[in-house]
């Protein structure tokens, strides 16, 4: 909240659109506030009720520059909007940088999201430093409920809850690195850092940064699905691929490939698989190990087919192994594998678990 | 008082001082070598606590990144107040 725990005195809210971006459609501009207003009256009693003239609670304008407020904009990029908390005159008033470009869909910037986080604004709402939050300050394109536990404790701590809706299913909040029963989706390499995936984030970890670095997968990546299963890079190639459910995406670096997603079964795979738990690419072999439930399978790089012989027993063929795996990765001779909040230290050559540590020590917890 | 990053260029060494005036109230101006200098540390060391960056006080990389990215900007809520 801002200070002092700013909020509108009676939960009847108004609002004006003084003018409206060239970018959209004007009904599409309508449409995108009404449905950020949505949010926030979802979770709470508030109301909110357009006015087409004289003064609102809540004055949405768009300019570029200085704009009237003596705060202004930096044009393309950089700033893209901001609001006041509630209050008389300019309290509670949303402005937009028409200087960006404002979309329906993630190409440019989104006005539904970025309107949804500055309404939060002008309810009393300030910024969270949850990731996975709408009130994080950063902007970040997704699709589906915007609200995290975060946003929802806030809001309803200054409004209550909103008396004729059951209670919402927020977002959950981002990953904490060092929770000790952090388990993980995936973990690839890419370019020399280490990308491990977590629920809708991923952490970076880049030799030359001293901290792993927490980022919305949507934000890099806004074609990948939200839930990750398994990736893994292979250098000679230079390919990353992410599998989620039956698909799979590739990226070159932090592109994506044209031409995916595609079906895993393209890769061999029989039709009765659904999810690929775990992949890892064998550098000393070139062969990559798909993990299915209490199973594994290898897949030749080179000739781009499925070797014979498998799927193999985890348990069998990788001593003093759990049965089941959720990420993995190589390293110079070495296999850790990733199963719950435990990492499983393999030796490839001498074919046994050589250490145990925590799945989150990868990440200095 | 610590010294840029070799790393860190003039342009970025504005950015950053432009970014902490505007959203971390740095003061403008020179206010004496020792005292801008050490406020500049302690805003960078705010604005690294709340991103949840390695709080160092220097300009690193994953601090300038957080500082290019687009992001929304609570206007001064004093000056109506």
């Amino acid at each position: 909240h801002f200070p002092r725990d700013l909020k509108w005195p009676n939960n009847n809210i108004t609002f004006r659109i003084l003018n409206y971006t060239p970018d959209l459609d004007k009904s599409d501009v309508d449409r995108a506030i009404r449905n950020a207003l949505n949010v926030w009256a979802d979770v709470t009693p508030l109301t909110f009720k357009k006015v087409h003239r004289g003064i609102a609670d809540i004055m949405i304008s768009f300019g570029s520059k200085e704009h009237g407020d003596y705060n202004p904009f930096d044009g393309p990029n950089g700033l893209l909007a901001h609001a006041y908390p509630p209050g008389q005159g300019i309290g509670g008033d949303t402005h937009f940088d028409e200087d960006e470009l404002w979309t329906k869909d993630s190409s440019a910037y989104n006005l539904f999201i970025v309107a949804a986080h500055e309404l939060g604004h002008s309810l009393g709402m300030s910024h969270s430093s949850d990731a996975g939050a709408l009130m994080y300050p950063i902007y970040s394109y997704s699709k589906g409920y915007l609200l995290s536990e975060d946003d929802i404790e806030g809001i309803q701590a200054l409004y209550g809850p909103n008396p004729n809706r059951s209670k919402v299913k927020p977002r959950p909040d981002a990953p904490n690195k060092c929770d000790p029963m952090l388990s993980f989706d995936a973990v690839t390499e890419l370019r020399g850092e280490t990308i491990i995936f977590k629920d809708r984030f991923y952490w970076r970890l880049h030799p030359q940064m001293p901290e792993p670095e927490q980022t919305l997968i949507k934000f890099t990546w806004p074609v990948l699905p939200n839930k990750v299963d398994a990736a893994y890079e292979n250098p000679e190639k230079d390919r990353v691929i992410i599998f989620s459910g039956i698909r799979m995406w590739a990226l070159n670096g932090y592109n994506l490939v044209e031409g995916y997603p595609k079906y895993i079964h393209k890769l061999g795979l029989p039709k009765k698989i659904r999810k690929v738990d775990a992949a890892v690419y064998i550098r000393d072999t070139g062969k990559t190990l798909f993990f299915t439930e209490e199973d594994y399978w290898s897949y030749d790089e080179a000739s781009g087919t499925m070797d014979s012989g498998y799927p193999r027993s985890i348990e069998e063929n990788f001593p003093g192994m759990d049965d089941e795996v959720d990420a993995a990765a190589y390293h110079d001779g070495y296999l850790n594998f990733f199963h719950e909040h435990m990492q499983y230290e393999y030796s490839y050559n001498s074919r046994k678990v050589i250490r145990i540590l925590r799945t989150n020590s990868i990440l200095n917890c | 008082f610590p010294l840029p990053l070799p790393s860190v260029n003039k342009e970025n060494w504005n950015l950053a001082e432009k970014y902490l005036r505007r959203f971390y109230g740095l003061p403008a101006g020179l206010q004496g070598r020792q005292r801008t200098s050490g406020a500049f540390e302690a805003k960078i060391k705010e604005m690294q606590h709340f991103f949840k960056l390695k709080v160092t006080g220097n300009l690193d990389d994953s601090t300038l990144e957080v500082m290019k990215q687009a992001r929304c900007g609570v206007p001064d809520i004093g000056e109506y107040n």
